[in-house]
């Protein structure tokens, strides 16, 4: 067996648990937070027969999409003291990455 | 040497972890929350030697049990426009669903 | 590709993610609870390239330390009925656990 998991935006966590499970997977969620922009994100845990590893990834690309954050770096503090607010960063946020490990599944 | 991720439900969780201590193993807790019934459960992480596998898994079902879920579908609504609250849906919430991977283990 | 999962102590949570995505390393940080102590902690998941799990390692390493936590024991209750507080009992917290995953990784 393979277990999935899946870091994926708030936004796209909820229609994709819903569209998982609909197609009968098995889903469990954890919170989670990115490490650049220290924003919420959920990292999704599914084990799964290796067979249906790419079915479960065509689900998540179909529900999870790509946006661009804008992030205002560190103002630099000039010489004269002046402050000159640089141009926000644009970050692209993609639709999900994804980590698939093998593991042995039990159920008690 | 192993890593166990196991999902259990919350009831059980903290009889768990104490029993897994008491036994000397090192376990590290994280909320989670299932896909299905969307209800708060809990995701405990060990890493342990392979020859501990089975006797962990002993103890995780010594203190995980099933237990029965009553939870409402959403209704149909009739072409009459009358409403007729379907029967509630029993799922059976296991003991405990645990994954078993391969990992090494280093301590800073 | 390997997959590093790392519980450190939430006092040197946020320097090592600084740290790690200073680096270019991407991360995402999950909140967790030591199942001894019952307290809360965090685990660092990062999906990294075979040849960058040593140098990752010795970034944690770096921004990790050691400390001593005292814990009070449930204190016995003498036989005579007087209570007897027991000296705090010691434990060292270490600087990071680390384990380490074989891991494909896929970006949607
Ligand atoms: N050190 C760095 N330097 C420059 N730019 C950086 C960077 N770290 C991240 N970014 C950029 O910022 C976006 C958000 O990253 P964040 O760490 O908040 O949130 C991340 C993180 O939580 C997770 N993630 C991505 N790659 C990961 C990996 N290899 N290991 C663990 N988690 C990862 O997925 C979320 C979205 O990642 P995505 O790659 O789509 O989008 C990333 C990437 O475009
Ligand atoms: N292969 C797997 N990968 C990752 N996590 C897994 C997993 N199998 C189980 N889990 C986790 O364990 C919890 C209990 O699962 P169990 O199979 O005992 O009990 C399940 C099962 O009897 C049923 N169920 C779950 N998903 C279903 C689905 N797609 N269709 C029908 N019944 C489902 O509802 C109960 C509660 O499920 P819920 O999702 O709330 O909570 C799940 C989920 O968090
Ligand atoms: N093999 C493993 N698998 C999964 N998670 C692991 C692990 N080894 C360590 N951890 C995680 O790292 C935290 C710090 O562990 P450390 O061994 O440095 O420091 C530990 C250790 O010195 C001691 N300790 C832990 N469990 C013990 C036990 N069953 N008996 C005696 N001492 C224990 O108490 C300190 C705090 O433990 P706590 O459980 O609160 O928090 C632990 C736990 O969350």
């Amino acid at each position: 067996m393979r277990l999935i998991l899946a870091v994926v935006q708030s936004q796209d966590a909820t229609n994709l648990v819903e569209a998982l499970t609909e197609h009968g997977y098995r889903v469990t969620r954890l919170s989670s937070q990115g490490g650049f922009l220290r924003e919420g994100n959920v990292t999704l845990m599914l084990s799964v027969e290796d067979q249906q590893v790419n079915p479960v990834i065509h689900i998540i690309r179909e529900h999870c999409s790509t946006r661009t954050r804008y992030v205002s770096p560190m103002p630099p503090i000039a010489e004269s003291g002046e402050f000159y607010p640089p141009a926000p960063l644009e970050v692209q946020v993609g639709g999900a990455t994804v980590f698939v490990l093998r593991a042995e599944t039990r159920k008690l």
